[in-house]
């Protein structure tokens, strides 16, 4: 799969479409359920919810029209071109055209207005073509079984880049994706799945929040992990930053994922093993990378492995005992971050300010929000 | 003077439909009068490997008849590649 240059989505998951006029080739009822059924299709792998407007602006505003029309892309006639649609955008963004000059119809006796339906709200949505044959995205009309139609794995995956998958434990789409959770920042028993550094912020992860804190500006942003990275799941239980590269792993049981900013890697998840975990290990209570020695700490219930990020290899001698070598912590990590030269473990409530090179903890903190 | 390459004595009418279809869809750029024919050419074959990388035909870049039967199918208006 592909999307389009700069990877444009909408931003909002409640999506309007309107159908300006009808082809006479097909009964209107058959052409409005060829239309929805193509919304179907994507609505069905996304947390996106498309509703029909019929009069004023929409976001997609769909027109079976010939020849020129009004934009830069003329149709054909019969045969080569069959329809167009535009990337998620103001105005023309996400609208779609159909060549009127060509035998749409509700069965492969003609071109299918469904299937081309389905392809050019791929389009809408920020899908670029597929090369992968088969593919509702594939440039080229292919005659396909409509009954029953099933979304090839290629396209889901490329919608769900995009924006994620449907999760029945997702808000409803009028909610903002700075909806904020109803959790305390002062609350003396708070705790974190993972905290990691990410391009001069500190990026708190919880439940299926981040909560931002920026040197540069007051207080503390809470998102949903969706609206940053659309495609991942929440409940990240360890994350670390390499600064210098704009790496940032996060992980949840056995995978993790790279990402920049808010772009996720391709060829991402990882299983945790490929990075020489044993098969015992199924997740990652904690990590985090010191950059003063490029090496990352692993924390996995009360051990902690050591992985050479310039060799790519765990470090022989692991694991050995996190109550050993950073006395007075306990014997857990939850999250862990570092930060101007120190690190950061967080166990339960607690919160310690520890030396990267003793290991020794230089002060136990309260709270971290100047609570 | 250089030696012509062999794409250039092909049927000129599909070649003249590949370079419309390459143009709408590989962002082949075209001279409305080329000074050098050979570039022009060169131009014209990368445009075509492309196309065929794409569709994971045999990249030649010479538009043989699978090529062609590729290029001729009713297809989706947006390119393949770029915006």
């Amino acid at each position: 799969f592909r999307t389009f240059p700069g990877s444009p989505r909408w931003t909002k998951t409640d999506l309007k479409y309107r159908i300006l006029n009808y082809t006479p080739d097909m009964e209107p009822a058959d052409i409005d359920e060829a239309i929805e059924k193509a919304w179907n299709v994507w609505s069905s792998v996304t947390p996106l919810k498309f509703t029909r407007v019929y009069e004023g602006n929409a976001d997609i505003m769909i027109s079976f029209v010939a020849g020129y029309h009004g934009d830069y892309f003329a149709f054909d006639g019969v045969g080569g071109t069959l329809a167009h649609a535009y990337a998620p955008g103001k105005g023309i963004g996400g609208d779609a055209h159909f060549d009127e000059d060509e035998y749409w119809t509700k069965d492969l006796k003609g071109f299918n207005l469904f299937l081309v339906a389905a392809h050019e709200f791929g389009h809408s949505l920020g899908l670029g073509h597929s090369n992968v044959l088969g593919s509702l995205m594939y440039p080229v009309y292919l005659q396909t079984e409509t009954r029953n139609y099933r979304l090839p794995q290629d396209d889901v995956e490329g919608i769900q880049t995009l924006y994620g998958p449907p999760t029945s434990t997702e808000p409803p789409a009028s909610t903002p994706s700075t909806e904020t959770p109803t959790t305390d920042i002062c609350d003396p028993h708070l705790t974190f799945d993972a905290i990691t550094t990410l391009r001069g912020e500190t990026i708190f992860f919880k439940d299926r929040y981040i909560w931002r804190q920026s040197p540069h500006f007051p207080g503390i942003e809470q998102n949903l992990i969706s609206s940053f990275w659309p495609g991942l799941p929440s409940g990240f239980q360890a994350a670390y930053e390499i600064d210098k590269k704009d790496q940032v792993f996060l992980f949840k049981g056995n995978r993790y994922w790279l990402v920049s900013g808010d772009s996720v890697h391709p060829d991402f998840p990882r299983n945790i093993h490929t990075l020489g975990f044993p098969r015992y290990v199924k997740k990652i209570d904690a990590a985090v990378y010191d950059e003063n020695i490029k090496k990352t700490y692993f924390f996995v219930g009360d051990k902690y492995w050591r992985y050479d990020e310039v060799t790519e290899s765990m470090e022989k001698g692991y694991p050995r005992r996190i109550s050993v070598d950073f006395p007075r912590i306990g014997n857990k990590v939850d999250a862990a971050f570092q930060e101007k030269g120190h690190f950061y473990f967080f166990h339960g409530s607690k919160q310690y300010e520890i030396d990267t090179k003793s290991k020794k903890v230089i002060r136990e903190m309260k709270s971290w929000f100047h609570c | 003077f250089p030696v012509v390459p062999e794409t250039e004595t092909e049927n000129e009418e599909d070649m003249q439909f590949a370079e419309k279809y390459l143009e709408k869809y590989y962002k082949l750029k075209t001279e409305a009068e080329p000074i050098f024919k050979m570039k022009n050419s060169k131009t014209m074959t990368d445009k075509i490997q492309e196309m065929q990388e794409f569709f994971r035909l045999k990249v030649t870049g010479e538009l043989d008849s699978n090529t062609l039967e590729v290029m001729k199918q009713p297809r989706c208006g947006i390119p393949d590649v770029g915006q």
